[in-house]
């Protein structure tokens, strides 16, 4: 669905935001 | 033995999309859905974050969203 899709982009782009 | 999944998330196969065009976190994972993977939700996430770590890609914003994008 495209809120599992929204949400799995949010948590991806935490993780990343941790690092850059 | 034969493949579950038709579709694998690999350092490779992420270099050879973003060095083709800018792609969002969400491009990106569209590309790499759980379905065709076999991987969870969570797994590719966290597998996805490790690549992009490693791979340490440019950004620039497009119609004000996030891109990636990789240089050969």
């Amino acid at each position: 669905s495209s809120s599992e899709a929204d949400e799995m982009a949010a948590a991806l782009e935490a993780e990343l935001n941790d690092f850059m | 033995t034969p493949s579950s999944s038709d579709v694998q998330l690999t350092e490779d196969a992420v270099r050879r999309y973003l060095i083709r065009k800018p792609m969002t976190t969400k491009d990106l994972l569209k590309k790499f859905q759980t379905k065709r993977t076999g991987l969870s939700s969570e797994q590719t996430v966290n597998v996805l974050a490790q690549i992009l770590k490693r791979l340490n890609p440019e950004r620039k914003s497009i119609n004000e969203k996030m891109h990636f994008y990789l240089t050969e």
